[in-house]
């Protein structure tokens, strides 16, 4: 997280940090036998990630404290339209993982609302993301052992899709924006979301609920001046997910 | 040595002389013993005798015998002028067996050769009834009425009396035995007459176990009695009545006991009078009644049914508990619970007890609790309230779910369904906010 805060205890119970080969992504809680992540998270190149691989911590906002007690995932499920060989594609990033044990919730962990199917994002609406990947310190860029999060705006999807397409005549191999993404950030740059938490939840608020609007999903460098940090679409998912959780 | 079989009797024959119908040779000596069954008398009619006539029947002779009685001799025939010819009319026997002799000398007269005899036999039953009494002072054979029967007899008695086991004289019937209809009357020989001497006459009431008897003498009651200072004292005369276990009661005088509850499904009446005095008798009806077993009680929280003033031998009762309790019998939960009251006059079974009923614990709420609203021990209409573990929780569908323990032993809810309520996870809602106040 670029410029944010360490998120007190139980304020963002929904948190889940996976480790995966050795690699640190986010989640969030979303039932109490599922987790929702990142497709990416969980496929290395073009393979699905065995679930045995794959570390769930939650419930702490310390990851040293977090490493006592991981959850074993019982399953993992990507987007069967998620595809992405070339680390090009980032569209349908999604994926869910189903828990061997069922989680009693408490203070630390709890579910983030699902979002209403096609429900609306509005733009500057202020949003939540958080999670345990790069921060910034001092100009210098260091991997987080504690939570932490940031607010940044939904930015308009023209907004944002001109910005990717100004990156790509800068730069190579940046990746589309696709309706099933949109951007949150700040046009000044400094407060974004960064690798390490790609997975990790971007939460708005209605009715004193938090939902999961987003799922760190990528972006070009972190909280940097007219860039934004994009995010998969959950509320595009709604159908998929209920489906994917009754079925399993 | 052989011993030769009795002869056969038979019911009728025929006898002929010795060549008959040719005449019969001289110096004959031929005898028949005819013999019928007993009871029988022999009935011999002569269909032809023509013997050479002699005065006496000297010469020739057929003799009838009975008994070594002579009952005739004859000779001649028909149209001669001596001799003795039976004529048409049959000899009867005064017995079952009757002898004939046949006898002939050493000459016939030459003019005229006699052919003998031929004759038929045959059983007559005898009317011993109409007999004149036996010499020997053995009294007539019958000492009431007597019956005629082929070949024998049989002896009667007049209403009141009974045959003696000699079986043909009569005494004073007592009309006694066993009595186990459950209601009768009974009677002293020839009442309301009195009875001839010396009855010794015994009654037994014998009902089935579960019945007492009880003894209604009529009015109409007199057995001779001696007065003595202490009373009438029951010494030649008496109806003693007894019950099993009890004392025998000797029964006299001319006051009716009326009616006498023996509470005994027996009772044997014993009736005696000596050669001498008079008593008139006694009668009375015996009733039956059944016995009876106390009042059941009360069963708390339950019912007894059906409720009668009285419960007697046979009768059923039934408990039902209320609604919420159950039948419970040492210690045992029952279905359903029915006694009998017994012929020892005592319940087969005793009451069971009505316990409330309990629907066992509620069942668990996972995420959830509950508690008591009212009520204790999961008993019958306890309610308990079930919560989620709020505010991670929170139950699917309602806000307050009440169960109710009821009568089936289900916990219910208001909209009687059974099913549990379950708790599931509240969302997005930290119990801790981001909060600065920074601007």
């Amino acid at each position: 997280i670029i410029g944010g805060s360490e998120a007190p205890e139980n304020t963002i119970p929904w948190q889940v940090m996976l480790s995966v080969d050795g690699g640190r992504g986010g989640g969030m809680v979303i039932a109490d036998r599922w987790i929702m992540t990142a497709a990416h998270n969980l496929v290395h190149d073009g393979n699905p990630a065995s679930k045995d691989t794959v570390r769930i911590y939650m419930g702490l906002t310390d990851v040293k404290s977090l490493l006592g007690s991981p959850v074993y995932a019982a399953s993992i499920h990507i987007h069967p339209e998620y595809n992405n060989p070339n680390l090009l594609d980032y569209n349908n990033d999604i994926a869910l993982i189903k828990l061997q044990d069922q989680i009693t919730f408490n203070s630390s962990i709890m579910p983030i609302c699902l979002p209403a199917e096609g429900a609306t994002y509005v733009t500057g609406e202020m949003g939540l993301v958080s999670g345990f990947g790069i921060t910034e310190t001092n100009n210098r860029r260091i991997l987080t052992n504690k939570l932490k999060y940031v607010q940044v705006p939904v930015v308009e999807q023209a907004i944002c899709s001109n910005s990717v397409a100004l990156l790509k005549r800068n730069r190579d191999n940046v990746p589309d924006l696709t309706n099933n993404m949109f951007c949150a950030g700040v046009p000044e740059g400094k407060k974004d979301s960064c690798q390490g938490d790609s997975g990790g939840p971007y939460a708005l608020r209605h009715d004193g609920q938090f939902w999961a609007a987003g799922i760190v999903s990528w972006g070009v460098d972190c909280g940097k001046q007219g860039t934004y940090g994009v995010y998969t679409r959950v509320a595009n998912y709604v159908g998929w997910i209920n489906t994917t959780m009754q079925e399993n | 040595s052989w011993r030769l079989p009795e002869p056969e009797p038979v019911m009728h024959g025929a006898v002929q002389s010795p060549n008959y119908p040719q005449p019969y040779s001289p110096n004959l000596q031929e005898q028949w013993d005819l013999s019928v069954p007993e009871g029988y008398q022999i009935r011999l009619t002569f269909t032809h005798l023509d013997i050479e006539a002699s005065a006496g029947c000297y010469y020739d002779s057929l003799t009838v015998l009975y008994d070594a009685k002579i009952l005739g001799k004859f000779c001649g025939h028909e149209n001669s002028a001596d001799g003795h010819h039976p004529g048409t009319q049959p000899i009867l026997s005064p017995g079952n067996t009757l002898t004939l002799i046949f006898q002939s000398d050493d000459s016939n007269p030459e003019r005229h050769q006699n052919v003998g005899f031929s004759a038929q036999y045959q059983a007559i039953d005898r009317d011993e009834c109409s007999e004149p009494e036996p010499d020997d002072g053995s009294g007539p054979l019958c000492s009431q009425i007597c019956l005629n029967t082929l070949g024998s007899y049989v002896c009667s008695c007049h209403h009141g009396y009974e045959l003696r086991p000699d079986q043909r004289s009569c005494m004073s019937s007592c009309g006694g035995g066993i009595f186990d209809e459950p209601e009768g009357y009974l009677f002293s020989p020839g009442y309301p007459n009195p009875p001839p001497h010396a009855v010794s006459c015994q009654y037994i009431i014998s009902v089935e176990a579960g019945f007492t008897v009880s003894l209604n003498f009529t009015d109409n009651f007199h057995i001779e009695s001696v007065d003595t200072e202490q009373g009438p004292n029951c010494i030649h005369h008496w109806l003693e009545v007894t019950i099993p276990e009890r004392e025998p009661i000797k029964l006299c005088g001319g006051k009716s006991p009326g009616l006498i509850a023996t509470n005994s499904n027996t009772v044997t009446l014993d009736y005696h009078t000596d050669d001498e005095g008079q008593s008139r008798g006694w009668s009375l009806d015996y009733s039956t009644n059944r016995v009876k077993c106390p009042i059941p009680g009360d069963v708390a929280m339950g019912r007894v049914t059906p409720i009668l003033t009285e419960y007697f031998y046979r009768d059923y009762i039934f408990v039902r508990c209320d609604q919420g309790y159950k039948l419970m019998m040492d210690g045992e939960e029952i279905t359903s619970f029915s006694t009998m009251c017994q012929n020892n006059g005592q319940w087969h079974l005793p009451l069971p007890e009505c316990h409330i009923i309990d629907c066992g614990e509620p069942e668990p709420l996972l995420n959830g609790r509950w508690v008591f609203l009212s009520g204790f021990d999961n008993q019958y209409l306890s309610v308990v309230q079930y919560h989620c573990n709020e505010p991670f929780y929170t139950l699917l569908g309602g806000i307050n779910v009440m169960f109710t323990c009821e009568a089936d032993r289900k916990w219910r809810s208001n909209n009687d369904i059974v099913i549990n309520p379950i708790c599931i996870p509240v969302c997005g809602q930290p119990t801790k906010l981001l909060t600065g106040y920074q601007r």
